[in-house]
C-alpha cells in the first residue's frame, strides 16, 4: 500500500509546509501518485493552494476537510481535491480543526483517528504526506501513529537542537506504545544560509547528533521558495529552472532511498 | 509603577525572543531599568544568556524560575538574575514550566498568577518585558492579563496576517473579561527582506489592516541579529556599530512614544 510520511517539528516556521508542497510535486514529477493532508488548523497549505483546487469552491472545501474525516462524518475519499497543474492532491484543513482537536481528545483511541481514516481509504496513492502543525498535540500524535516514515525539517539556527530532544522522546513513546512500525530516517536542514558560519555550525552539530538521519541535501534559504506560496504554486510552478527547484529534486531523490519509497 | 510590555505572537520563530533582548538592552542604554521575564518553557531567552547570569549557577537558575513564582513557591524577587555586561535583568524559564502550565490550569484565577507575582514585586524597575511562548495558552493569557502594553512582532512573510485575526480576538477577550486597562499600540514587522517584493507587500498589507499600530521602524533580516544569541549577547554586545543596532535604537525610541514609556 502507500507509504505515509509525516513532516513534523513542533517549532514554528521551520519550513514544514513549504517542504511538503515542494516534495509532493518533486515526487509527482518522478512518477509517484501523491496525496498531501493538511493537518494544521492554521491551514497554510490549504490557504496557499486555495484557488488551484479542482471543484474546490470555498463551500465545498469547508465541508470536506480532514476534520470531517477524523470525526468520521465523511470518508476521506470525499475530502480529496486535485491541485490543478501540479499533479498532486490535497485533503484540506480549516481553522475549525482547532476546536475539533479539543473535542476529539475525549474519544477512545483518540490518537488512531487518522490511521483509521487512511486504512479505509479506497483511493490509490503511492505517497501520502502529512503536514503537521507546530505542536506535539493530538493532531501530531495522530500523524505519528499513522505514518510509516518521519521527516523532520530543522531550521539552521541557534538553538535548533533544543526542540529535537523533546521530539525524539515523543517519537520513541509512539513507537513503544502505539506504533512499533514507525521509522525515523530523515532530518532535513532547511533555510540554510550557506554563507554564515552559524548556519554551517548548526548543520555540523545536527550531523554529529543524528549521523544516520541528516540528509546530504541541504535546503538553502531562497527568496523564490518564500514567494511561491503567494502565487499558489510549488517552486516548480514558480521557478522551475532555478537552483531551488534543483535542490528539491536532489532531496526527493535522496529521500526515495532513505525512506525506501520504491 | 513599572510599565509591563507583553511581546506576543502565537506563530513560532517570528522574532519575539530576539526583539525582547535587543529592545531590553536598547531601552537600558536610554536609562530605563529593565527586567525581562522568560515565559516560554522552551526557554530560548534563558538558554542564550545562560553563561552571562550573575550568581547564575545552573542549579540556582533551575530552582528560581518563573515557574517558582507562578506556583507561589518563591517571591519573584528571588528569581531575578542580572545579565552581566548588558545592564538588564532576567527571570529565567525552564522546560518544567511546560508541565506547570497543565497543572496550573486547575487553579482559581489561573490567568492572574503572573499579575499577582508582579503586583507583589518589591524590586524597582521602569520596564518589565514579557517574552511569550508561541501559543495562546495559559502562559500567554497570564502575560496579557498582567501587561499594560502589547507588542506584536510579525514576520514579513506570506500568510503573516492569518494569525493576527485569532490574536486580536484573544486580546479583545482579555480586555473584556480580565483586564480592561490592556492597550495594544504596536505591531513590529520583523525579519523584513527589503529587497523582495513579497516583504514590502506584506508590510503594506499590515499597515492597511493596523494603521494605528504598525511601527514606522522595520526590523530587517540580518545575519548579525541571528548570530548574537549564539554569543550570549544582544545585538549591542555583538555588533554595536552595525546597522542592526541602529534599527533597534530607532525602534526603542519609537516605542517610547507609542507605549508612553516616560
Ligand atoms: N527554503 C526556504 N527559503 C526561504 N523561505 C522559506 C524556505 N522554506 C520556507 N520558507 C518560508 O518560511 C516561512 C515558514 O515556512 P513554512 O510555513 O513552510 O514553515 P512551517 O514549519 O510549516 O510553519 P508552521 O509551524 O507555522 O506550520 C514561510 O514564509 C515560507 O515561505
Ligand atoms: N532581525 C532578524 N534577522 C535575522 N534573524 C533573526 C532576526 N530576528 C530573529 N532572528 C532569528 O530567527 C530565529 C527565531 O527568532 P526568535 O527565537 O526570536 O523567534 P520567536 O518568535 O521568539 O520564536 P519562538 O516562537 O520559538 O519563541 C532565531 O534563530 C533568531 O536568531
Ligand atoms: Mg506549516
Ligand atoms: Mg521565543
Amino acid at each position: 500500500r502507500e507509504v505515509r510520511i509525516a513532516f513534523i517539528n513542533q517549532k514554528g516556521g521551520v519550513g514544514k509546509t513549504t517542504l511538503v508542497l515542494n516534495c509532493a510535486v518533486g515526487w509527482a514529477k518522478l512518477g509517484f501518485r501523491v496525496l498531501m493532508i493538511d493537518l494544521d488548523p492554521q491551514a497554510h497549505l490549504t490557504l496557499s493552494l486555495g484557488d488551484s483546487l479542482a471543484e474546490g469552491s470555498l463551500e465545498r472545501i469547508e465541508h470536506n476537510t480532514i476534520e470531517s474525516a477524523l470525526r468520521r462524518e465523511k470518508p476521506l475519499s470525499e475530502c480529496i481535491f486535485e491541485v490543478v497543474g501540479e499533479g498532486v492532491s490535497l485533503v484540506p484543513s480549516h481553522i475549525d480543526l482547532s476546536g475539533a482537536e479539543g473535542e476529539l481528545s475525549q474519544e477512545l483511541g483518540r490518537e488512531m483517528l487518522l490511521r483509521d481514516a487512511l486504512d479505509t481509504l479506497d483511493v490509490e496513492f503511492d505517497l501520502i504526506l502529512l503536514d503537521c502543525p507546530p505542536s506535539l498535540g493530538l493532531l501530531s500524535l495522530n500523524a505519528l501513529a499513522a505514518a510509516d516514515e518521519v521527516v523532520v525539517p530543522v531550521q539552521a539556527e541557534y538553538l535548533a537542537l533544543q526542540g529535537m530532544a523533546q521530539l525524539m522522546k515523543i517519537i520513541t513513546l509512539v513507537q513503544e506504545r502505539l506504533h512499533p512500525g514507525l521509522q525515523w530516517n530523515a532530518v532535513v536542514p532547511t533555510m540554510v544560509d550557506p554563507r554564515t558560519r552559524l548556519s554551517r555550525e548548526v548543520v555540523e552539530e545536527l550531523r554529529r547528533h543524528f549521523p544516520d538521519q541528516v540528509t546530504r541535501t541541504l535546503i538553502p534559504s531562497r527568496v523564490k521558495v518564500a514567494e511561491a506560496p503567494s502565487f499558489g504554486v510549488s517552486i516548480f510552478g514558480h521557478d522551475p529552472h532555478g537552483p531551488a527547484a534543483g535542490e528539491i529534486e536532489d532531496l526527493c531523490q535522496e529521500l526515495v532511498e532513505r525512506l525506501s519509497l520504491t
